[in-house]
């Protein structure tokens, strides 16, 4: 038996919103020890990731191993159609196994009920590295406002949805992106009397091409935390990851762009 | 011209 109350607005809704133009399905593993959400966009260009540990989940409960592929749009307008004051529970009973419930209960104890099918998740099924085998392919990481991370990557997108760049080497962070009509060049150095909210750390230069509109997709995600930490490689594919709650974290993965 | 990499090229599907 598994019970998610979720909340107009919080990380599962946002990130869902996020994906809903990139995937059909969300693949949801969750445990007693918490939620686990893996989702990839049909052209298997990038990847998100959502960890939420049960004890930042207020009012989470699950008692056994579920795997579940949950259709993101069925979800989205299901939110959507709710009002901000709603309190949303996402269930999936051993009595309805095949089908999600999501209850809405207003204020004056009101209540909607959607029921949709579980999608099958096996199909497209695929396994992240752990931590340490990503920390070990990652050549240099970039600590900066998630503000400030949007604000780029919407620009760098609107510029050129095609073609991006991000370098970075021990002194500055810059992002190139190339439009039909000009190109949008940002650089940002490195300031030695304050690394709290900028900080760059890396074991060599590292010069990664990929396409901007994924990242835009995903940034807005990142607001939800102050801060981003963009993981960069020489052969690996852009990782960015921010906190949320006290142990719970969002990750994206966008595929790079290499010579053929 | 550069060649768009997918996933699968990094991780494993099943």
């Amino acid at each position: 038996m598994l019970e998610l109350p979720l909340v107009k607005g919080d990380p599962f809704h946002h990130v869902m919103e996020a994906i809903l133009d990139l995937s059909d399905v969300a693949h949801v593993v969750c445990t007693t020890r918490g939620l686990n959400l893996l989702a990839v966009d049909t052209k298997h260009l990038a990847i998100v990731s959502l960890l939420f540990p049960a004890e930042d989940f207020k009012g989470y409960t699950c008692d056994e191993y579920i795997s579940i592929g949950i259709p993101i749009r069925d979800l989205v307008n299901a939110i959507r159609c709710g009002d901000d004051k709603d309190t949303i529970t996402l269930k999936v009973g051993e009595e309805n196994f095949g089908t999600i419930t999501l209850s809405f209960v207003s204020p004056e104890k009101n209540t909607v009920d959607y029921e949709f099918r579980l999608v099958d998740a096996k199909l497209e099924r695929f396994r992240l590295p752990d931590r340490h085998f990503l920390r070990s392919k990652y050549q240099g990481s970039v600590k900066m406002p998630s503000v400030e991370f949007r604000r780029i990557c919407k620009c760098l997108s609107n510029f050129g949805d095609e073609y991006g760049v991000i370098s970075v080497t021990d002194e500055d962070l810059t992002y190139f992106a190339k439009g039909t009509d000009g190109d949008v060049y940002v650089e940002y150095k490195q300031q030695e009397e304050d690394t709290t909210i900028f900080k760059i750390d890396v074991r060599e230069p590292v010069r990664l091409a990929f396409n901007p509109k994924y990242l835009n997709t995903f940034a807005k995600v990142f607001t939800l935390s102050g801060q981003v930490k963009l993981f960069l490689s020489k052969t690996h594919p852009l990782m960015v990851e921010c906190k949320i709650g006290q142990k719970g974290r969002i990750r994206c993965f966008v595929a790079p762009k290499v010579e053929p | 011209v550069l060649t768009q990499l997918r996933m699968e090229a990094f991780y494993s599907f099943n």
